[in-house]
């Protein structure tokens, strides 16, 4: 977070963004359902902040190694834990020795999306002199509430019912935002199966918002999870920040690569590149296995690897640093101060292979990594976040929007050997989802009566899709290959918050709006009633989930003509008048009626008919466009996404 | 011989203000499936009472049928395990 606040256009020292007006998010409380917290570390502190909120009915929970009245203060102002749904499940005694019973983090996890979501400021933090600032939240004056349902066994996993007990008692404790960094494994389960999904529908109908993460299963299709409709659904994206490090070869030649290199440079050092001694068809790589790498060959040597490597092995055989070429992925993991792993492209690793070759003594000398900041960098979609189409409910667009998820810089669990001083450098759509929650925290203080639904819309309406302010260059995903990015990489886009401040226009959705879409997706008028409380039958005709009040389009299968439904609220100045303004999908013909909305003191909501038809005479893949209202100041734009389908099978 | 797992049972909208109440409705549900409402409370790992009503237990594959066929009961879910992102 020493950069990602600053990407976001939430610098403290620019006076003409939305931290002072929010008030920094004070009187907003964020629950957050994860590993637990380490309430010692410095970006838990309570300095300058007032009371706890009066409607707070939440608390603090004692356990191994954690002392209500010493760990909570006026930041954390909720610590509980949950572990009976995976006790009950895994059996007793399970081998808790690798976890406090109590909401102490041991993870690290839980402590880092604490402190980007809602951490105090701390001065002067890098990870051992890289990406030097101040480490904050994005809501610095919000208060959180740690609801520890992730367990350091299994390598942290997390119990669905321990996730729904958790998520009961927040809604009763009071909190404003929920915050889940979890998810499922591809297949995921349908709304009506997955636990998140039912425990969010009953947060987000008492105006609670749940923020969730879109996963790391990317750059894949159809990976994205927790796809309901009522949730913020956040994927990761890198910032204007890189970590290169130089590969200066013995002809003097100097490529790049990025690492988290911290030690001394190596000095030039022998360059080789191992064979294998034997033939091991399970090995996707010279360097993944003891058994295959030539001790003697690599010992006291810099190696280059192809694909994927261990460091276990690489080090027991005796190598003193490697070059990994690989597909990009966007994770880089710290180095160990004596032992440099710096990632590189196929293209580079193939010159260096090249160089090689061409000399009987190849030399490397790999330097410390140095940190770069800027306009210079554009960001893009990380490698690894879990894309779309929704494989659940395909014309619900997820996820929502991106926001920074690479390389972030937080507080951790300093049990944790990587964390320097209790900060750490980690990568996911865990981190990127704190950040979008720290932002809803912000304009929660700003629009206290705007609905979960419409806090969605102004983010992802506003989001931006080019890179840098000022720049008209549209974002990247990267992936195999590296191509522009569309909805199903980022939704709306990257979150802008200043803009969602302001979005103009919002399309709201309530408890009416969730009912049609459970009607839409199956439940019938018993199931219906139980879950909405009372007496409630879908309509005779059954609704569309095309026609669900989201802030996007989304037609996974488009033949004939289709007209849907929007409704827009005005949030902005109350005499309004909004044009239209339609980039079609490829081959899509989209007109709007109305094509202008006019508003005043009495006119607030609008709807209007968006028909759409496909020029397209086979089966096509999805094609990306937009539709857009704007009074001349404010833009506000949905994705549109269209997949022809004529003939009757699907060709993914 | 059936092996028992841990599932969510799904009940909606809370019906009542009281969360005791809440929690006796769960307890007597569960009687009414495993026979007694002591063995309901040994199996009973939460019940759900504040947000939304619904109770998680530890249940044989014939108790999961037979709950899921009684008036009131919208879904039942196995217990699943969430992954760090």
């Amino acid at each position: 977070t020493t950069r990602s606040w600053n990407f976001l256009g939430l610098s403290p020292h620019s006076p003409s963004n939305i931290l002072p007006k929010s008030k920094m998010g004070d009187g907003v409380i964020i629950g957050v359902l994860d590993t637990g917290i380490w309430p010692e570390s410095e970006s838990f502190n309570e300095k300058g902040l007032g009371p706890v909120p009066f409607h707070w009915k939440g608390a603090c929970e004692s356990g191994e190694n954690f002392n209500t009245t010493i760990h909570c203060n006026k930041k954390i102002i909720g610590a509980r834990w949950f572990i009976k749904g995976l006790l009950a499940e895994y059996g007793e005694p399970l081998d808790t020795s690798t976890d406090f019973l109590s909401p102490r983090d041991a993870n690290g996890h839980g402590t880092a999306i604490s402190s980007i979501a809602a951490g105090s400021f701390v001065y002067n933090i890098s990870y051992k002199g890289l990406g030097g600032g101040t480490v904050r939240g994005g809501a610095p004056n919000a208060r959180l509430a740690m609801y520890k349902v992730c367990w350091n066994l299994f390598n942290g996993y997390c119990s669905s019912a321990d996730i729904l007990k958790a998520v009961d008692v927040a809604i009763h404790e009071g909190v404003h935002v929920l915050s889940l960094s979890l998810g499922d494994s591809v297949p995921i389960s349908t709304i009506v199966d997955d636990a998140i999904a039912i425990g969010s529908y009953h947060a987000v109908t008492r105006d609670i918002i749940v923020v969730c993460s879109a996963g790391n299963d990317g750059p894949f299709a159809q990976t994205v999870t927790n796809t309901a409709p009522w949730v913020i659904t956040v994927a990761a994206s890198t910032m204007d920040r890189a970590f290169p490090t130089s590969i200066t070869l013995g002809n003097n030649i100097t490529l790049q690569g990025q690492s988290l290199f911290t030690g001394p440079h190596t000095g030039f050092t022998r360059l080789i590149y191992p064979k294998s001694t034997k033939i091991d068809s399970t090995s996707t790589s010279i360097c993944d296995s003891l058994s295959s790498l030539n001790k003697t060959m690599v010992s006291g040597n810099v190696v280059l690897c192809f694909t994927s490597y261990s460091e276990e092995a690489l080090r027991e055989a005796g190598c003193v640093g490697v070059i990994i070429a690989t597909n990009p992925s966007d994770l880089m993991l710290p180095s160990d101060d004596d032992f440099p792993n710096i990632q590189v492209d196929y293209e580079v690793g193939t010159r260096i292979l090249s160089y090689i070759r061409s000399t009987s003594a190849p030399l490397v000398k790999l330097s410390r990594t140095k940190t770069v900041v800027g306009k210079l960098i554009s960001a893009k979609v990380a490698a690894f976040s879990s894309r779309g189409p929704n494989s659940a409910t395909p014309a619900i667009l997820k996820p929502d929007v991106a926001a920074p998820g690479v390389n972030i810089l937080a507080a951790y669990s300093p049990l944790r050997s990587y964390a320097d001083g209790g900060y750490a450098v980690k990568s996911g759509t865990s981190l990127s989802t704190p950040h979008v929650s720290g932002i809803v925290a912000l304009l929660k203080v700003m629009h206290p009566s705007w609905s979960p639904a419409a806090i969605r819309s102004a983010l992802v309406t506003t989001a931006s899709r080019n890179g840098p302010s000022c720049s008209i260059l549209p974002i990247f995903a990267e992936g195999s290959p590296r191509k522009l990015a569309n909805p199903f990489d980022y939704g709306g886009g990257i979150v802008n918050p200043n803009k969602a401040a302001y979005p103009g226009l919002v399309y709201d959705m309530g408890r009416e709006d969730y009912i049609n879409f459970l009607c839409a997706v199956g439940y019938n008028t018993s199931a219906l009633s139980q879950i909405v409380g009372q007496v409630t039958a879908c309509s005779s005709t059954k609704p569309s989930v095309l026609d669900v009040n989201l802030p996007s389009i989304t037609i996974p299968n488009l033949r004939d003509n289709i007209n849907l439904t929007r409704s827009v609220t005005n949030v902005g100045p109350v005499d309004s008048v909004y044009k239209v303004d339609i980039d079609p999908p490829l081959g899509v013909n989209v007109a709007v009626r109305p094509d202008t909305l006019v508003f005043n003191s009495s006119v607030k909501t609008i709807t209007f008919t968006v028909a759409v038809s496909t020029t397209h005479h086979v089966n096509t893949g999805y094609y990306f466009g937009s539709l857009t209202w704007t009074d001349g100041k404010h833009v506000v734009t949905s994705a549109l996404s269209v997949r022809t389908q004529i003939a009757d099978y699907t060709d993914g | 011989t059936e092996s028992s797992n841990v599932h969510i049972v799904y009940l909606g909208e809370t019906q009542h203000d009281n969360p005791e109440l809440v929690v006796d409705l769960h307890h007597e549900l569960l009687a009414s499936v495993v026979g007694s409402k002591e063995l309901a409370s040994e199996l009973m790992v939460y019940s759900y009472k504040h947000g939304f009503s619904g109770f998680a237990a530890k249940l044989r594959e014939s108790q999961v049928q037979q709950l899921s066929e009684l008036p009131g009961v919208v879904r039942i879910i196995p217990n699943s395990l969430h992954k760090l992102e």
